[in-house]
């Protein structure tokens, strides 16, 4: 028996559209820990990873190890059903091949249930190494979504360049060129507009566009951003969930031929 | 001109 409840269906549904554009489905791996959803997009050039983890939801029980693979698409048309302030259970039987929603409004007086088709799905996990980036920088997440929405305009492709000094988003193309430079925050009063920037060595990267916009439709998840970056490996867009877990973005650089 | 690379090339399958 899975059983997982959340008093506010909010975050949830702007889970799914943090990954909707990305993913068409996804497995959703259930266990005493909580909820792992591991997933490329269809051009396998990006990699999704969400964990939420099982002691922040309201109710969490989950008896055997359960992998649940679902269409994102019909999950959101679901999730549309429920207001932001209902509760949100998600229950399955052990070998189901059904999942179903529950939600309840506030008051108790509505109770509405949706059941889904589970899907088989065979996909590849990959195993991501610990590595220790050469640059790591935190920004407000609005601030990353405008950069990328801007830069997006004058080419399919954007540099990220990051030295000790701050971090410089680029693009040119037939138009012209874009330049955006952010420094360092040198006076922190509010947490969650800083621009902090840990560096080890500068990093310069070129990624596309296409995707780091994608990966922005998590900016209603979390406050700031984190863009973590070495030489030649992907880079990592990280969104906290409150107190929840992260999803995390992995997207492959663009590289010289 | 540069070439987008795949995410596979970086991590491994398990």
């Amino acid at each position: 028996m899975f059983e997982a409840r959340l008093m506010n269906a909010t975050i949830l549904k702007k889970i799914l559209d943090a990954v909707k554009d990305l993913l068409n489905e996804g497995t959703f791996d259930c266990s005493d820990s909580g909820i792992q959803l591991q997933a490329m997009d269809n051009s396998h050039v990006s990699l999704v990873s969400l964990t939420l983890r099982s002691d922040s939801f309201d109710k969490f029980r989950c008896d055997r190890n359960l992998s649940m693979g679902m269409n994102l698409g019909t999950m959101a048309k679901i999730l549309k059903c429920a207001n932001n302030d209902d509760t949100v259970t998600i229950k399955a039987q052990d070998n189901a091949d059904t999942v179903t929603f529950m939600f309840e409004s506030q008051n108790h007086e509505k109770v509405s249930d949706y059941e889904m088709k589970l899907m088989n799905l065979d996909q590849e996990h990959l195993g991501i190494p610990d590595t220790d980036y050469s640059c790591v920088v935190r920004m407000p997440s609005m601030e990353f979504a405008r950069i990328c929405r801007d830069l997006a305009q004058f080419s399919e492709s954007m540099v990220i360049c990051c030295t000790k000094e701050g971090v410089k988003f680029s693009a040119s193309g037939d138009l012209g060129s874009a330049n955006v430079k952010l420094a360092q925050t040198s006076n922190v009063d509010k947490e969650e507009e800083a621009v902090i920037i840990e560096m080890q060595e500068p990093v310069t990267l070129t990624f596309a566009c296409r995707y780091l916009n994608a990966f922005t439709k998590a900016t209603p998840l979390c406050n700031q951003v984190q863009l973590s970056m070495s030489a030649d490996v992907p880079l990592v867009v990280e969104y906290r969930i409150s107190d929840l877990g992260h999803i995390r973005y992995y997207l492959a650089p663009k590289i010289e031929e | 001109k540069s070439k987008q690379s795949g995410i596979k090339n970086y991590f491994s399958t398990k």
